[in-house]
């Protein structure tokens, strides 16, 4: 399934690009280290049935290993190594009601009360979510390196290439579709559109990303 | 959607 290994791989391309920019800037001015937090929960509650041994296959064992370690190193660069460069004052988008509402959603909503569907459902939501408190200081500061834009268009081009997969999977495979993930996938998607809109049109065009005032 | 599949989407 092309989509999905696109989708994968831009994905991936976006933590490298995170990671370029703050290992060659040194700094992690103008990231979220909300975000970033968030992900790793994403990441932990997600992965959850590594722990069951019971593994879908060697590629998607190595991805879920490279997501949880990655987010996790990200948060030692901004909380530890660049530390300086990390500027809380502009991170003030309340995760509390992104948590909250996410947790009482996969009490709601999910494939079965245990341990690993609980958990798993809440990933969903919360990681459909996660990129607002970015969004939230991209609109408050108004611009953004060039760098930081490619970062988030890569996440928005992995949310954007799920959705023609599970098209493609609800033609080809006779399993159903995961509505939860579906659901949620869209929505996530959706909150990309306004940025993409400005990414294709300025940043793409060698113009600054700037918000219009 | 079946279950049984598990999640295999990252």
């Amino acid at each position: 399934n092309i989509f999905r290994l696109l989708g994968d791989l831009s994905h991936l391309a976006s933590i490298f690009i995170l990671l370029h920019k703050i290992q060659t800037s040194r700094s992690c001015r103008g990231i979220s280290f909300k975000t970033q937090v968030l992900y790793v929960v994403v990441f932990c509650t997600r992965y959850l049935d590594l722990l069951t041994f019971q593994l879908h296959s060697f590629y998607n064992t190595i991805m879920k290993i490279f997501f949880i370690g990655s987010s996790v190193y990200i948060l030692y660069l901004m909380r530890i190594r660049f530390r300086p460069t990390n500027d809380p004052s502009i991170d003030t988008f309340r995760i509390e009601y992104l948590l909250g509402p996410c947790a009482v959603l996969s009490l709601i909503f999910n494939y079965g009360y245990n341990w690993i569907e609980i958990p798993w459902s809440f990933s969903i939501f919360l990681e459909s979510v996660a990129i607002l408190p970015q969004l939230f200081m991209l609109q408050r500061t108004g611009e953004a390196e060039a760098i930081t834009t490619h970062y988030i268009a890569a996440l928005g081009a992995y949310r954007a290439l799920y959705i023609p997969n599970w098209i493609y999977r609800y033609l080809t495979e006779t399993n159903g579709v995961d509505a939860i993930a579906v659901v949620a996938g869209i929505v996530q998607t959706g909150l990309y559109v306004d940025f993409g809109y400005i990414y294709f049109t300025k940043v793409l065009q060698g113009q600054k990303f700037e918000l219009p005032a | 959607f079946d279950e049984a599949q598990g999640h295999d989407e990252l």
